[in-house]
């Protein structure tokens, strides 16, 4: 006879960390780091500071070259992190702040969790955080490992101290098992390429061998930070609909899809109802499921809804991108004005796919710095965080790989250096796995990626075809 | 201030359903009739009983070329499943009977709920179960739907019948949002590819379109079903082993290591706790957090352990997949006999990564039925289920595309007409998501699968050798 058996969410994310991202100690020290760090950048983005973040590995025990002990710690001065809430945001997986529309790095409410577990997993450690919201606040201490089956903090220690130095933000240690030797190249190429899609945030690193790596901003000015916004009627289904008829105070259903609902305004909503065929005598309290099924598929289909408002969303900038892409490839405004490099950065209109608003920013650069052996160099970012794993899994890889023709704008790939950069901001990136490493080819996304490239091509042709011109001019 | 909020495994997979295969309606059909006949074979073979499953998906409303409402039905012939457990069993996800270490198709506890969540949540349809465990049981009928913010079953319906035919299986039937037009070519390749890799299964499919297409078994010898095993000391980490020290009945340590992991005897218990210096004081119940990490450790690196007993694999087995291949690519016998084709399987010895043992099976086959269309033509299985999506992200494509030198085996990549078969299978398979469509390249499953490669090539390699040998001749 079969044994039944249920599981919590922490333990299937215990068993199945591999998926998340966890897969070794050289796997998991890189993605260790890469939540702790995008959760910083998270907390003080939405405060609207400048990011200073502080991350330190120390090698603890066992051997310096492959798998040992390590000890991980991340400071930041965010927005900080209510006492009462730290144990569940740090011992409860699936649960956090981001389960809005909003653009955030995080997404699944399950990063910071992973991190801590697999230290506990593979070294029995206890992660301590501190963090105060303000001055006005006190720093509260807690001391937790992660009840795995039960899915809860363990607290071992859980006190407030006086806020002497009027602090906020949030620190955060414990002890992990790490192969820094293997993920050492990894965790530099994230810190670098951090840099460039986040020139506003100071990121200090001190690794295992003592080295200090000072990634210093370019600019203090922070862009405004991404809003939440509403579901669009496109993006909606029976369950989202009926969750907010549950809870809505709305006396009819024109006041219902005002309130709950972007882009639909008095005039639109009573043109909607008409079309839905809703009787008038249909309220948010009397819906029937059926009445709900009707609306949701009429929603679907009505083609006068406003596209998904954008403005919620906080893309980088061509002008900022331009600069981080010159930082990273040492490419110098001489060599550009001498025409010996070419960078260009081109920012697309806003787009949706199934309801959700996105932003493509893509970078094309040429410059003898850029190293072909035999392909295109790909970059890759998604919510100002860099995706370094998985690139041919990517919708990127597939757009620039199979079904752009470089040719058209004059490049050989592999012969002709060439960089491409492409950052994809959205209230909810398209990510295939929750390790948040590549993204899917949703047609929407992989069209305007494709037509992205297209256009900043047009303007790379022109470069290369100038310097195809000059070379033949100074051959005769 | 930041909103806090947890939500239920349900609605993570709720929210995150394009993760778990549910992206689309063509998408979701798919994936919901690969998730059913999935659970079904998975339920005949626990029995050894040779499958029948019937599946028919009837068009209900809408389009019928685009997106409609269509009604599932699937019924087998499998264990059933006992009364008081169906709700859990199809209403809360993360609840499963294949939680434990053995080779099953279901690993996650969430494909059933997964096809009835997107059923609900596009046509707010209700599911229901019909199961029965053998003619000694009553037949259970159970109406529900998913409670999904809480992830429990909510029950509309549930009484038992007498069992008059002496059934036993399962029948499942509910409506979902599907786009069958776009899904049908991929839903009769799984079919077909299923009849390959599950050759002593009968499976019925009757379309929207009324047609009916029946896959007969080829055998009606059912393997061995593949047995539980217990953990190997090299897949152990300290949350598997607190979780057993605390279950233990076990007096001395020894006696632990003999009871709960495999390959270890009365001497192996004796040396390997010398060697990691476990004081003779030690018992399951005084072992401290630090000892457990020591012990761990030591389990990790103790390298005089056997390695993983495969026994409880139930590959598929050379001659049934060279039967298979023949069938699938339309190769007689007579054309082997003629030198007008080529098939050759081979089963490779047990292997094992992070102490999880697997088996690698590979075919290769080259005739002129097999499109070239310039790249070669790759079939991928893992615990005989066919995975029909994410073919570039899979291990096995980046073994076939990029390691493996075919000018070694007589074979012009895209000019030879070949196909590569690959069957994976394991007491935990590597998916990369829990859609279940493509295997990590862990290093351990890569190497394996280009040593099957390299060796099932060297075979190939005659075949086209004297091919090219006999052109030459008949030239002259
Ligand atoms: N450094 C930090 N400063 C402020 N809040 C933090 C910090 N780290 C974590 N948090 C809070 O803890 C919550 C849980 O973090 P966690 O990384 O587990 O999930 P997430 O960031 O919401 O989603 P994801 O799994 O995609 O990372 C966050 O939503 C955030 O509210
Ligand atoms: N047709 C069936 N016959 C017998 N038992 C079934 C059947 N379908 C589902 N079950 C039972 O219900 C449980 C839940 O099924 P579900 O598909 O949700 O998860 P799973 O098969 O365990 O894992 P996975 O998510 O990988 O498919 C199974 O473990 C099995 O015990
Ligand atoms: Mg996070
Ligand atoms: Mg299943």
């Amino acid at each position: 006879a079969e044994v039944f058996q249920e599981i919590s969410a922490a333990d299937f994310f215990y068993r199945n960390r591999d998926i998340a991202g966890f897969t070794s100690p050289s796997r998991a020290v890189y993605s260790t780091i890469r939540e702790l760090v995008e959760n910083s950048l998270d907390a003080c983005e939405t405060m609207g500071v400048p990011p200073d973040i502080y991350l330190r590995l120390s090698h603890e025990s066992g051997p310096v070259d492959g798998p040992g002990v390590y000890s991980v710690r991340v400071e930041d001065n965010g927005l900080g992190i209510p006492g009462k809430i730290i144990p569940s945001a740090f011992g409860q997986v699936l649960y956090g702040s981001k389960y809005k529309l909003r653009q955030t790095r995080g997404q699944f409410g399950l990063g910071g969790k992973m991190a801590l577990l697999y230290g506990q997993v593979t070294t029995h450690s206890e992660a301590q955080i501190v963090s105060s919201t303000g001055p006005k606040d006190r720093v509260t201490e807690v001391i937790l490992r992660i009840d795995i089956q039960q899915n809860k903090p363990i607290i071992m220690k859980n006190k407030t101290h006086p806020n002497k130095h009027h602090w906020r933000g949030t620190a955060i240690e414990f002890k992990t098992e790490a192969d820094y030797s293997r993920a050492m190249s990894k965790i530099l190429d994230y810190m670098k390429q951090t840099a460039i899609i986040v020139p506003y945030a100071n990121i200090t690193f001190v690794d295992p061998r003592g080295r200090l790596y000072r990634f210093l901003r370019g600019t203090t000015t922070v862009p405004e930070a991404p809003t939440e916004t509403s579901p669009h009627p496109h993006g909606v289904d029976v369950e989202t609909v009926q969750r907010l008829l549950k809870v809505t105070n709305a006396k009819t259903l024109q006041e219902f899809l005002r309130k709950h609902f972007q882009r639909i305004g008095d005039a639109t909503a009573r043109k909607f109802l008409q079309y839905a065929s809703m009787g008038q005598r249909k309220t948010p309290r009397n819906m029937t499921p059926d009445d709900v099924v009707k609306l949701v598929n009429a929603m679907k289909n009505y083609e006068d809804f406003l596209a998904p408002d954008s403005s919620c969303l906080s893309p980088l900038g061509e002008d900022l991108l331009a600069t981080g892409i010159k930082k990273e490839l040492g490419i110098t405004d001489d060599d550009i004005a001498q025409g010996h490099a070419y960078v260009g950065t081109l920012q697309r209109k806003p787009a949706t796919y199934a309801g959700f608003p996105f932003i493509v920013e893509v970078g094309l650069a040429s410059s003898k710095n850029i190293p072909t052996e035999g392909k295109i160099l790909l970059f890759r970012f998604a919510n100002k965080i860099p995706l370094l794993f998985d690139e041919a899994s990517d919708v990127s890889w597939k757009v620039v790989n199979n079904t752009i023709d470089w040719r058209n704008y004059k490049v050989a790939p592999g012969e002709t250096p060439l960089a491409v950069f492409v950052h994809l901001c959205s209230t909810k990136v398209p990510y295939k796995t929750v390790g948040k490493e590549f993204i899917a080819d949703r047609p929407d996304v992989e069209h305007e990626i494709v037509n992205a490239i297209r256009e900043a091509g047009r303007t790379l042709k022109l470069y290369l075809s100038k310097k195809e011109h000059l070379a033949t001019e100074r051959k005769r």
